[in-house]
């Protein structure tokens, strides 16, 4: 909260835009500027209206360098944007740098992503240390169509204005912790020495000489990637990751995604029942991969290029009780199974479970 | 690249770390050389404060994950709650 708790008065609030970018369509502009003010009265009993007069509560404007607030912007990159708490005459207002590359997809900055962070601090909201909330201060890509408010932004606008007045209320994703005893994974995978563990769009990032983790926004290596990616492998001989969402898959090449991806997984000998895949992972010792969808999995040939024959066969029958398979590596020769909270690691030559742990066991909590 | 002369480097570096915290951690310069101890020691802590926010390694000195997080662009509000 900003010092005072200052807030508006009224729910019902106006904003007006003094003045366009030239590098948007104004088209683009407005609904960048709908769209941000969205975000915040999807969650809480405010409403802003468009006013076409002079005043109005929120004053959106593209400023240069001096701009006669005492808060000069200081050119490209750098400080993006800076905003008012609320209150009369300039409190509300938003200013952008001019100076930005302002744009509405993921090159340059996003305008809708930076409003939304400032009509938080025209609504009385300061910075968060949470680094997945919309009021972190530095900037962070999401896909606007994947944007989701998260839960300690909703926690906060609503301990000031009250919640939504939906039936329903509205909630968010909230930031993996690394020692949460409750953490489960969308995918995991090697990636030279590393282990990338999945999670909505975040990812962490275990290095082994490293004691901490890494948070960090799947978004920020690799912008091209939607959130949620459902199963990865790490094929160290070509010294690719391949990651999967839906009916998808990418390749990582090095540290890049490489070109003509994502493509369809029926070109791996999947049939077309199959829809999505849960987990992977990559034996580099016999050249086969291994997936595994529902209770069911199927071995794949890197060196044909192909399916084994003889698949899917049951999970059960080659590799125990583990249930149904949310993640999936291999590391010096055994194979860590994730199922909710619980992690099977299990030897392929003994062709049995050696040993349970918690699935957070690979982060020193 | 022309390798940059260490001294400058270090002249950058200390101009980044002076004006972020300026900027965003409410840290007062004081020029006088005769108290230059005093701001030495008020730095280091407001580069502590920023370190903690950021849940960085609290070292209160400029290592590379701090002058990292210090070079991405960011909102011109500052992160301690005395702006008004």
């Amino acid at each position: 909260f900003t010092t005072g708790n200052p807030k508006w008065k009224r729910k019902n609030l106006t904003y007006r835009i003094t003045n366009y970018t030239p590098k948007m369509r104004k088209t683009d502009v407005d609904e960048a500027v709908q769209k941000a003010l969205s975000v915040w009265s999807n969650v809480t009993p405010l409403t802003f209206q468009k006013s076409e007069d002079k005043e109005a509560d929120i004053v959106i404007s593209f400023a240069y360098r001096d701009h006669h607030d005492n808060s000069p912007f200081d050119g490209p990159n750098g400080q993006l944007a800076h905003a008012f708490q609320p209150g009369e005459g300039i409190g509300g207002d938003v200013h952008l740098d001019e100076e930005e590359a302002w744009t509405k997809d993921g090159r340059g900055y996003n305008l809708f992503i930076v409003l939304a962070h400032e009509l938080g601090h025209s609504l009385g909201l300061s910075h968060s240390n949470d680094p997945g909330a919309l009021m972190y201060p530095t900037y962070s890509y999401t896909p606007p169509n994947e944007f989701l408010l998260p839960q300690d932004d909703i926690d906060g606008i609503q301990a000031i204005y009250g919640q939504s007045t939906t039936a329903v209320q509205p909630t968010g994703p909230v930031t993996p912790q690394a020692c949460d005893p409750n953490l489960t994974f969308d995918a995991i995978t090697t990636l030279r020495g590393e282990i990338i563990f999945f999670k909505g769009r975040y990812m962490l990032r275990k290095h082994p000489e490293r004691a901490e983790t890494e948070l960090n926004f799947i978004s920020l290596f690799w912008p091209q990637l939607p959130s949620g990616i459902q199963a990865a492998y790490e094929n160290v001989e070509r010294d690719e990751v391949l990651l999967f969402k839906e009916d998808k898959y990418w390749v990582v090449r090095g540290y890049d995604i490489a070109p003509g991806y994502p493509k369809q997984i029926y070109r791996l000998g999947f049939p077309k029942t199959i829809k999505r895949v849960n987990a992977a992972y990559s034996d580099e010792s016999t050249g086969k991969t291994y997936f595994f969808i529902a209770d069911r999995y199927w071995r794949y040939d890197e060196n044909k290029k192909s399916m084994d024959h003889g698949y899917p066969r049951k999970i059960v029958s080659d590799f125990g009780k583990i249930g149904r398979v949310d993640a999936a590596f291999q590391k010096d020769g055994y194979v860590y199974f994730f199922h909710g909270t619980t992690q099977f690691q299990f030897d392929p030559r003994a062709k049995r479970i050696v040993r349970k742990q918690k699935s957070i066991s690979w982060f020193n909590c | 690249y022309p390798v940059v002369p260490e001294a400058e480097d270090e002249e950058k570096t200390l101009k980044l770390v002076e004006s972020y915290l300026q900027n965003f951690y409410d840290l007062q310069m004081d020029h006088q050389p005769h108290i230059r101890s005093r701001s030495e020691n008020h730095l280091a802590a407001k580069l502590k404060e920023m370190q903690a926010f950021f849940g960085l390694e609290v070292t209160g000195k400029p290592d590379p994950e701090t002058l990292e997080m210090m070079k991405k662009p960011r909102c011109g509000i500052p992160d301690v709650q005395n702006y008004v």
